[in-house]
């Protein structure tokens, strides 16, 4: 399977072309759950609409509970997008621990979260320009992306 | 030049798994 932390750096790569306006080039920008909030709304900003984007509170500084708590909406979120939009259950093994990205920023289990962007990203209704944007990335990026949804795929049979 | 053949393999396996995303219809990754 593919190393988490590795995904990390690349789907960071990833989340970057989106542009939103929060920093996204390190595992602390994405800490407060915002950044990935955001990139969420562009990726189906009818279900992960401006009431749901303002429930994520962006003045969570260095309170690592704030944040926690921004993250988990953020998790339960994607959660319901896949089960609920996409039809597949997101299985155990894909969860991140949202204590260890809000306290430690930490890469292993932020890969995991941007894991479970990424499948939105290829599955919801605009794909088409997500998997076309993944291709004008670099190709180690690519690769990497790659693994990761063939992980999602193997693990997680529609 | 067996670099330029690999780079060039690689890009294909690249370029066929995301078309072959592409169409999949629009749901689960799977």
């Amino acid at each position: 399977s593919v190393d988490k932390a590795e995904l990390c750096g690349s789907l960071l790569t990833w989340l970057q072309t989106f542009g939103v306006s929060q920093p996204c080039s390190s595992p602390q920008d994405l800490s407060s759950g915002l950044a990935v909030a955001h990139v969420l709304h562009q990726i189906d900003p009818s279900w992960f609409n401006e009431t749901w984007l303002l429930r994520i509170r962006d003045d969570t500084d260095h309170n690592w509970r704030l944040k926690v708590n921004n993250l988990k909406k953020v998790l339960q979120g994607l959660v319901e997008y896949s089960q609920d939009i996409l039809g597949h259950q997101v299985s155990d093994q894909h969860l991140p621990d949202v204590n260890l990205i809000g306290e430690f920023s930490d890469p292993a289990e932020l890969g995991k979260l941007l894991q479970l962007v990424l499948s939105c990203a290829i599955s919801c209704e605009k794909k088409q320009e997500h998997i076309q944007r993944i291709m004008t990335l670099e190709e180690s990026v690519q690769h990497v992306v790659m693994t990761a949804i063939q992980e999602l795929m193997s693990k997680d049979p529609a | 030049d067996p670099n330029m053949k690999a780079g060039a393999t690689s890009e294909g396996v690249l370029a066929n798994f995301f078309n072959s995303l592409l169409s999949k219809k629009t749901g689960s990754p799977g």
